[in-house]
């Protein structure tokens, strides 16, 4: 799975995700990528997020919106939303991780396996490419 | 405003024997070349959209991430892809789920939302959508690589199911 968000000049937020699911799938198998609000999520009110990992428990979680919802409601920010949404994913079982900015820019990138290839630029132009 | 551009290509368990140094740096060179691709965009004043689509086609033209080229198998040996996409100024959506011939999925995704009053579409019908909307189909066997091949035929034979890339291994059963 691979996945993107950005926030341009205008301050609109985009969000994206792509994959080929699971190896050894059967029987039409869709997992959390192409679901909106699990996978993949954008609302310029606060953030956008894409999501990589074990799909069926991302669905069961909304996990997407769930870090949105965190924010708008709760006043959490970015990487504490997306760490109360990955205990939820681990409390059913799954696990995976998250990539995300908020409305100023801010990134998120947590995960709860042993490895996520992540980049990121910020508006200073610094790049972080990590993989462990 | 702010820019600002955050990718990810898969997460899960990386067997470091799987991972030699040449394809450690093998990855993170194409990490690089996508998110820089994007960032370019934002700063040339581009949209959010049009950042986001061109980095995940450099992700999923790539044989290294488990999209579009060298996604993962089925239990059929054959690709089957997903993708979505969300516009955070108007919650608009588009997505497509169980494509065979769709060289881009990103791509497909926004054509579903800027082209149909859908946000998700399937199967044979979000394949010939794509051919209607004039966007690059392939054979599936292009998607096909010999390192995703072997990794499905491991798992059937163990009858197990992989959710994330081979060289992030993480068997689960289903």
């Amino acid at each position: 799975t691979v996945g993107c968000v950005a926030i341009d000049k205008n301050g609109n937020i985009s969000s994206g995700t792509s994959t080929g699911g699971t190896t050894n799938k059967k029987w039409g198998r869709i997992g959390d990528a192409p679901i909106i609000g699990a996978g993949t999520y954008a609302n310029n009110n606060c953030c956008g997020i894409s999501a990589t990992g074990w799909g069926e428990h991302f669905i069961r979680n909304v996990v997407a919106y769930d870090i949105a919802a965190q924010m708008m409601y709760n006043d959490k920010s970015i990487t504490e939303a997306s760490r109360e949404s990955l205990e939820k994913v681990m409390k059913t079982g799954g696990d995976g991780g998250v990539i995300g900015l908020d409305k100023n820019g801010n990134v998120s990138m947590e995960f709860n396996t042993a490895g996520m290839y992540r980049a990121f630029i910020g508006n200073d132009g610094e790049l972080t490419v990590k993989i462990y | 405003n702010n820019i600002a551009i955050v990718i990810h290509g898969g997460a899960g368990t990386i067997l470091k024997e799987n991972m030699t140094p040449e394809l450690e740096s093998a990855y993170l060179q194409k990490l690089e070349e996508a998110v820089k691709t994007g960032y370019q965009i934002l700063q040339e004043g581009g949209t959010s959209q049009k950042a986001v689509e061109e980095t995940i086609k450099i992700m999923e033209n790539s044989p290294l991430f488990n999209a579009g080229v060298g996604a993962v198998l089925t239990n059929d040996e054959t690709v089957s892809l997903d993708a979505s996409f969300m516009e955070g100024s108007n919650l608009n959506a588009g997505a497509i789920a169980g494509s065979k011939y769709i060289k881009n999925p990103i791509s497909a995704a926004i054509s579903v939302m800027d082209d149909s009053p859908h946000v998700l579409l399937s199967s044979e019908g979000a394949d010939e959508f794509a051919i209607k909307m004039g966007l690059d189909t392939m054979p599936n066997s292009y998607f096909i690589t010999e390192r995703r091949l072997n990794s499905v035929r491991r798992a059937k034979k163990n009858d197990e199911l992989s959710f994330v890339d081979p060289f992030i291994n993480d068997y689960k059963y289903g």
